[in-house]
């Protein structure tokens, strides 16, 4: 039902 | 040269019991201003762990050059373990080091023992995070919330968190039932730490996967308290304070597929 979403979509690499 | 003494080996063993589950190997950043700073991501990118051990966390603390240490934290804990929580610990490493010298000592028996811990090359995602403003926080006692996350895990592998001006529910789903839990906003003036703050900009309702909400509340013995910051389609932080520092959890939420 949840699609776990990643912490790359909302920090940039540096 | 680094030398950071602990009054008690305890605070590093609980450090690294939170984080070691989560993350296997990261970098250590040894600095004399800054103490030392972790930040470390997960196999799945999903959790970021950000440490900070402050100078003040230690009884001595120098570090004449900044150095990274790459530890195995598996490793790491394995040596922590040979000490008792009283102890005093001491870290030593030499400028460009390959080992982590770990150094007990019993306060009251004249016992020492040295251990050398092989360092080792990591190479880690950085993400840059920069202070988010938060649609709200909340500060809960940490074993309370801890409670909460491994009670729920047991009906569903996600934790809704719904936060409104009066309450923070949380709430999950699964083949079973359902259940949920509200807390109330309340001061405890005899036992601060038993309190419950809400502070909100606007409501959020946000889901999170309880496998990680249950790897972040292995850090409840850090801290009597816990900072929850929510915001609508992002990220949560969720913050245990140090003596001197913190160490916070980022954690990426689930959206309605």
């Amino acid at each position: 039902k949840y699609k776990q979403s990643s912490l790359l979509a909302f920090f940039n690499a540096k | 040269m680094l030398e950071g003494k602990f009054e008690e080996a305890s605070l590093l063993k609980k450090v690294i019991e939170s984080i070691k589950d989560s993350v296997k190997l990261c970098n250590f950043n040894c600095s004399q201003s800054k103490g030392i700073t972790v930040q470390a991501i997960d196999d799945s990118r999903v959790l970021l762990i950000a440490l900070k051990i402050d100078s003040g966390s230690f009884q001595e603390f120098r570090c004449d050059r900044d150095l990274v240490l790459g530890l195995d934290l598996e490793s790491l804990s394995k040596i922590l373990k040979q000490g008792n929580n009283e102890d005093y610990l001491t870290i030593i490493a030499e400028d460009s080091p390959d080992s982590l010298l770990v150094v007990f000592e019993d306060k009251k028996k004249d016992r020492i023992s040295e251990f050398s811990l092989k360092l080792m090359d990591i190479d880690s995602d950085v993400l840059t995070i920069d202070d988010m403003e938060h649609d709200c926080s909340i500060t809960m006692p940490a074993y309370e919330f801890a409670k909460i996350a491994r009670d729920m895990k047991t009906l569903s592998e996600s934790l809704q968190i719904i936060i409104t001006k009066d309450s923070v529910k949380f709430n999950a789903e699964g083949q079973i039932g359902s259940g949920s839990i509200i807390l109330k906003p309340h001061t405890d003036m005899e036992k601060p730490d038993e309190s419950i703050k809400i502070e909100l900009n606007q409501p959020v309702v946000l889901t999170f996967g309880a496998k990680y909400l249950n790897d972040i509340v292995k850090a409840t013995a850090l801290s009597s308290t816990v900072t929850i910051k929510l915001t609508d389609k992002a990220p949560a932080l969720f913050e245990y304070r140090l003596p001197s520092g913190y160490l916070r959890y980022y954690l990426a939420p689930k959206f309605d597929d």
